[in-house]
């Protein structure tokens, strides 16, 4: 067993930048996570993410929308594939 | 997933779990601990994954724990969809998030989780700072959720919960449960310490291919909070 990393997330700070600094770090295995993922989930539940997405402020409360928003735009990743893994408990659970 | 609240003799309130799911090599390298701060101060503490916004795991110092574990029930397809279109559901994780942000106490944790509609079902486990301040609620999306409470002046001083609704028997092919029963048992009361917490999370079958992490919290004492990547 090891530690995992800690780091800090300001909520003082706009939600669109708060997690920033811990995307940049994990930029290239998130993206490369979120591929797997993707492929891996059923079919069906691509178009629920993309819906989701597509609709995106209106189905989605703050701060979550805008920090969602954010680690797409800093990963550089759609919308649709950090919404599919962000709910894919919601999503996936049965 | 395998989640423990329980009361030591001292009448201090623990919190241990282990988190399994798929995607376990994926989710191993991403996870990290998290502190949420507020006006410089730690607000709450959290284990997740680097990406992940919602949270499973985290901690509220001098006020509460939660985690929550997979429940598996119903139809999901249309619910969720009619949910989300209707505004009125949250997704778990974010509720989790939320309760972190906003409860102060045990018993507003409980409120809070209790009368909020969610996207998917859980088993929501939640240990306060108080004697007695522990319970597992099985929760519906709608309507009556059960709420299982220690009791430790009647010998339930702890309450394991996997993924299965603790008045039923858990599968043969999936009982996590026995022997995390057995293993807080062995243990007793009396000797309950992060190491030994430890240890029942790394019994055979409560500890499996799929633990992506372990944690042992107590809400009382914050400081204790400990995270550990499980590479079984």
């Amino acid at each position: 067993p090891t530690a995992p990393p800690v780091f800090q997330v300001d909520l003082d700070l706009q939600p669109s930048v708060r997690w920033g600094h811990i995307i940049q770090k994990y930029h290239q295995i998130v993206k490369d996570s979120h591929a797997v993922i993707r492929s891996k989930v059923p079919e069906k539940l691509i178009p629920i993410a993309e819906f989701i997405a597509a609709d995106f402020d209106n189905l989605l409360e703050q701060p979550y929308a805008d920090e969602l928003r954010g680690i797409a735009l800093t990963a550089n990743m759609s919308l649709g594939d950090i919404v599919l893994t962000n709910l894919v408990y919601d999503i996936s659970a049965f | 997933c395998t989640s423990i609240t329980m009361q030591d003799a001292h009448g201090q309130i623990w919190h241990a779990r282990n988190l399994d799911y798929s995607f376990t090599d994926i989710l191993r390298n991403l996870t990290v601990r998290i502190d949420f701060m507020k006006n410089k101060q730690v607000s709450y503490s959290v284990v997740t994954y680097a990406g992940y916004v919602g949270v499973l795991t985290g901690q509220r110092p001098h006020a509460f724990a939660i985690t929550l574990d997979e429940r598996d029930q119903g139809a999901w397809y249309d619910n969720l969809l009619v949910a989300l279109l209707e505004r009125k559901v949250k997704p778990v994780s974010f509720l989790i998030r939320d309760t972190l942000a906003q409860a102060k106490d045990f018993t507003a944790a409980l409120e809070m989780i209790n009368s909020t509609v969610t996207a998917a079902e859980g088993y929501f486990i939640v240990s306060g700072a108080n004697k007695g301040e522990g319970a597992v609620i099985t929760k519906n999306r709608v309507g009556h959720n059960d709420i299982w409470r220690l009791d430790p002046t009647n010998g339930r001083w702890f309450e394991v919960e996997t993924n299965y609704d603790h008045w039923t028997s858990p599968p043969a092919s999936d009982n996590r449960r026995a022997p995390a029963i057995k293993s807080m048992n062995s243990m007793g009361q009396n000797n309950i310490t992060v190491d030994s917490l430890f240890n029942v999370l790394s019994t055979p079958l409560v500890l499996n291919k799929k633990t992506t992490y372990s944690v042992v919290m107590s809400p009382a004492q914050p400081e204790l909070m400990k995270v550990l990547v499980r590479h079984p």
